[in-house]
Parts: structure tokens; C-alpha cells; sequence
């Protein structure tokens, strides 16, 4: 167990090192091992530095410089084990528009091999979509879809009551 | 390899038969607050078996059964098709297109099936052998788990890094 | 202390009931401690009730009703002991466009006796606000301010380095 | 009784002297991701006497002070002034406007103003009894605060619920 928890732990941070560097396009990153020898013991130091900025714990960085660390963090987890497909639901709330666009170039660099479904509120990530699905709740508790025409192709859609 | 249908019925606020088509490019499901959106997302889940009612925000299982509304009473059973289309064939089997079904009964019973032949959760989770379609974890990253790895209680995060190995 | 503790709650109780009508428009709330006979043992249950939806614990709300609903008890909780002043840290980052207006309106109640510092990413709060301070990082590393005009009157501002 | 300046000189970010000017209306404080704004919040926190290292997002209080940028060195103290203006009387005192001043040395030193006089914080708390204006815990509403409210780990909860007692 402890041997194999240090593989997966050793390939999280080399993923983690990449997909860092596709979300903050700069800047430098690292996962330690700490508080103990031991690994099951130990626990998991993140340390991310933007650029510009000096290397400080989690802490010390802003709200949403925290969640582009922790989204690039949970991408490279997934990608230990990916799935043909990766649904994403509102991560993108703390990020300033800047952020959003490295989000969503980030994100281009895996859609060849992965399908993504992003939930949204946000208008820069909805741009950067191929397609767009519209839930709405126009009876009192009971939600239906509607679908949206985009990149010239309609995605179909059936409700039947 | 990729989710080209999904068809809700009956599954949380999705009262009437809904269908989605999903292309393999990026789609965003968007909408008010409260509207279904992370429902959608929770019938993917669980649909492909997932056990775990608080991934589900749901205390029993049943709960994700459309509880009524101001309109309507509730339904006696939830249901969710996902067809997968299999254009790259990691799914071995001779098909072009997979379709896993999942329906729940208020009295508890429930029903997996595959190509609408009913089979046991065990055959969905072979057949998805090594193709990562599995309940992956991280195949969904919402914002609870945000705050869970950065959360200053380091525990939380641990556990995190133990389910992926 | 069982007894402070049992008035402060039932205050805080009053004032949810009146917050979350104000930030919901509609719905109905309520705040119980359950789980023991002792206050000091016993669990605080949170209801919240939008139009339309039935009453269900919060976990099955959404992720933007659940946000509203804390925010009026995290006010309810603040007007116990209000301050002339209440500073709110984008809190409305998972509201949609509705909810964000209701957020704002229901601020509007408060501005005669409380003055509101609002950090925000979102374009409809930001409208909703007598005065607008931009924060920036020309200089890495190094905060500015850029004060901007707002309803005919000029913040001023100071930057000497 | 509201804020009317605020003055910030070698707090976290703010290397160079910023002053802001408040009205007694709503403002917005605006800008990109890691700019500052959530530092301006913590200086308002800090000049009104916060003690507690983990709500300003530091380990120990000397960490408030600039440490440096690519062409900066770090600074040697964080200095904040805010200015109240009594308009409604309710700080007693024959003062139009309050300016209460914090400043903190590396080697950990530090000192309160009143009106530019060095007093001890409880002079400051005393003069602010009864106003609400002191280290209030609800003043600053946060999305910590709100995860915390809502965690399924009711002890949380309960936190914040008794603090307010
Ligand atoms: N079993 C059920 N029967 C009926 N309605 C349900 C059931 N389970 C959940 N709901 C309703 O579904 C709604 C939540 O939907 P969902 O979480 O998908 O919203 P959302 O679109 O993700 O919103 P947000 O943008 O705020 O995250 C809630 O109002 C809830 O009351
Ligand atoms: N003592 C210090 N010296 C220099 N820089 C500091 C210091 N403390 C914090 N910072 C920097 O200030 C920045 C954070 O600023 P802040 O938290 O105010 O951002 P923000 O504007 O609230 O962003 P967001 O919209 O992401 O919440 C961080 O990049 C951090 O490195
Ligand atoms: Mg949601
Ligand atoms: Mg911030």
C-alpha cells in the first residue's frame, strides 16, 4: 500500500507540474511529502507560485489564485486514471476574466482525447464552447431543457410531457 | 469514446423524459440557480453506479426520485439511458454504440441494464474495464472538492490523494 | 451561558426569518436546534424553503440557493451586533443574474444605517454600488488603486511611491 | 458613524502609501485575481485591532508586513490609518472624525494611535464600546465563512453560532 500510494503520488506531482504550468501559464509549482517519513503518515504540502509572485503556501494566495491551484491540482489527479469523459460544475466562480481565458486554453489542450461538460454561469467559458444546453425550470419544480443553435449546428433536444 | 445521449426520467427535478445529445467537443450546460444543472450532472453519475448518496447530495437513495411539485405528485421511479458511442472501440465488445441504463423503484428495487437487457452492475463495471469510464473519482470536479484540497485541515486532502491510489 | 447562548439564537432566529425574506423575495426559512435538550449539546438545523421548491434540509439545495441561504443567516447572525460598516467578500460569485439583483435589493434595506464595502468580480453588484475603487498590479507584486468616476461624484485617490 | 479614509502603507501588497476614500454609500473595491482587494479588507480588519493571525491569512502577524516583489525590497513595518467620521455623535467624544493608526515593526514591535497619540488597544476598544465598531465577527462576510455556515460537519456551524453569543 505505502508503495503504492508513492507512485501515484509521484505521477499526481509530474501531472500536477504540467497542468500547472497550462493553467497559470507561468509561474512554478510543486507537492511535498511532509511531517513524516513515513507516506501514509505524511501529509500533502501544495505550494504554487505565480508569476511575480513569491513561492508561499496556499494561504498566502489570493481566492481565485487558490482555485486555479486547486483546479490544475484536481486535473492532474484525474489524469492518473482519465476517463473518456470530464465534467467540470461552476469551478470557474472565483476567477477573474483573465483566469477564465487560461482556464478554457488549458482545457483545449486535452479535448482531443477527453469530452468535456462544463456547468457555467460565466459568459467567457460559455464562448469558448462547442456546444450549449440550456436548463430552465419553466414549470415550478420541474426542469426541462433548451437547446441552443451554436457553431452552426443545432443540438437536438425532446421534452415530452 | 465518448457520452453521446442522456435521458432522464423521473431522476430529481427531471419529471418529464429529457434527452440530451452531447457531441465529443465541449458543451456547456448552463441556467438560473436551482434550475437542474448539477442534477444533469449527478444522472451521469449515477447512472454509470454510483453508491455514494452524499456525492449524490442525497440522504437515501430514493431521495433521487422526483419528490412532486407544486403541479405534480411524485413518481414512483427514477430513470436514467446513457448511450456511449464507441467510434474508437475501447469497448471491445462488436458494438458501435452502448447503452447503460439504471432505474430505481420507490420500494428500493432497482435495475441495471445494458442495451436494455437487465444485467448486474458488475457486468457495466467490466465491460468499462480500462477505459477509465468507470465511477472515476475525478471524473467530475465541482467546487466542494476545491475546498476539500485546500482545505487548512490537511486530513481532508489526504483523502483526496488515497482515493486516487 | 446556556441562557445567553438560548437568547442570542432566538434572535438570530428572528432576524433570518426577516433577511431571508428580503434575499429571497419569496420562500420561507426556519432555525431549530435539534439533537439535544441542552442548547450548548444541540446541533443548529438550517430551512430553507425557496418559491416553488418544498422544504428540504439545505443538502438538497443548489449550489446558488445554498449560497443565499447563507448569506442571509450570516447577516441575520450580523445584525445581532451590527456595525456601522459590513464588509462583504464576493459572496456573490455562485448567484446567477436574478439572484444577484435580489442580493443587491436586499442590501438596499440596510444603507440607511450600515455602510457596505463590496469585493466583487460581478458586473450587475458592481452597478448596484454608489462608488467604484479598481485595485491593480501595474507594478509586479505591488497593489494600486485607480479610483473611477461614479454617479457625478470622483473618489479620489492617492498613490505616492 | 462610517468609515471616511483609509490609509495603507507597507500592509501585505500595498508597498507604496494608498489612501481610499469612502462614502457613507455602497462601494465596490474591484480588479483582477491576486490584485489586492481581499488585502484591503484585511487591513481595515487589522488597523481595528484583529489579533488572530488565520482570519488576515497569515501564520505570524510580522507576515502583514511587505515582503518584497521582483524590484522591491521587503519593508520594515505595515502602517494602516483609518479615519471614522462621527456624524451621528455616536463615538461621544467632541471629535467630527476619529483616525485610528496600527503599526507593526519586523522585530514584532508595534504600536496603536489614537489622533496620532500612541494609546493601547483597549483605549481604542473603549472609545468604540457600545458602537459596534469593534472587531466585530460578522463585519467581514466571506465565502469561508459561508462554506463554513454550510458544512455538513455541524460543529462548524455551531462555531460561528456561539462566537455570536
Ligand atoms: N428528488 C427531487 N425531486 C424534485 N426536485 C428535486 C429533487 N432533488 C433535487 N431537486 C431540486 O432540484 C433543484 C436543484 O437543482 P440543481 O442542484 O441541479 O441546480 P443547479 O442548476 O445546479 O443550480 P446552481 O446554479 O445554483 O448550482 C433544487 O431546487 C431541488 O429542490
Ligand atoms: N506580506 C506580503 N507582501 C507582499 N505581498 C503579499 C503579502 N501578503 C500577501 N501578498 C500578496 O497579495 C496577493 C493577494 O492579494 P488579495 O488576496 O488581496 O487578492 P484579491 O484581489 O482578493 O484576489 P481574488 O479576486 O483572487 O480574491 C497575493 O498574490 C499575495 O502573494
Ligand atoms: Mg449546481
Ligand atoms: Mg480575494
Amino acid at each position: 500500500a505505502r508503495r503504492q500510494f508513492t507512485e501515484v503520488f509521484t505521477q499526481i506531482r509530474e501531472n500536477y507540474k504540467k497542468t500547472y504550468k497550462l493553467f497559470f501559464e507561468q509561474g512554478e509549482c510543486d507537492l511535498r511529502l511532509e511531517g513524516s517519513a513515513d507516506p501514509l503518515e505524511a501529509d500533502v504540502e501544495i505550494f504554487s507560485r505565480p508569476k511575480g509572485k513569491q513561492m508561499k503556501s496556499l494561504r498566502a494566495l489570493s481566492g481565485g489564485e487558490k482555485a486555479l491551484t486547486a483546479i490544475s491540482l484536481l486535473f492532474a489527479i484525474y489524469l492518473v486514471k482519465p476517463s473518456p469523459y470530464c465534467i467540470l460544475d461552476e469551478v470557474d466562480a472565483p476567477l477573474d476574466d483573465t483566469n477564465v481565458k487560461r482556464f478554457t486554453r488549458a482545457l483545449e489542450h486535452f479535448t482531443a482525447k477527453t469530452q468535456f461538460i462544463i456547468v457555467t454561469h460565466n459568459k467567457l467559458t460559455m464562448n469558448a464552447c462547442d456546444y450549449l444546453y440550456g436548463v430552465t425550470m419553466q414549470e415550478e419544480g420541474v426542469s426541462s431543457i433548451v437547446s441552443v443553435k451554436f457553431r452552426g449546428e443545432e443540438v437536438e433536444t425532446v421534452n415530452q410531457s | 469514446m465518448y457520452i453521446s445521449k442522456l435521458e432522464i426520467l423521473g431522476f430529481k427535478s427531471f419529471a418529464t423524459k429529457t434527452v440530451l445529445k452531447f457531441g465529443s467537443g465541449v458543451t456547456a450546460v448552463i441556467g438560473p440557480n436551482g434550475c437542474g444543472k448539477s442534477n444533469v450532472v449527478d444522472a451521469i453519475r449515477w447512472v454509470l453506479g454510483e453508491q455514494k448518496t452524499h456525492l449524490l447530495r442525497s440522504e437515501q437513495m430514493v431521495d433521487v426520485i422526483f419528490s412532486g411539485s407544486k403541479n405534480r405528485k411524485p413518481l414512483n421511479y427514477a430513470e436514467v439511458t446513457l448511450t456511449i458511442h464507441n467510434d474508437d472501440g475501447m469497448l471491445g465488445i462488436a458494438y458501435s454504440d452502448v447503452q447503460v441504463g439504471r432505474r430505481l423503484y420507490r420500494d428500493g428495487s432497482s435495475e441495471y441494464l445494458l442495451n436494455e437487457v437487465p444485467v448486474r452492475l458488475k457486468d457495466i463495471q467490466n465491460l468499462f474495464i480500462d477505459t477509465g469510464m468507470n465511477t472515476n473519482a475525478y471524473s467530475v470536479i465541482e467546487q466542494r472538492m476545491v475546498e476539500e484540497i485546500l482545505n487548512e485541515d490537511k486530513s481532508q486532502r489526504k483523502m483526496l490523494f488515497e482515493e486516487a491510489a
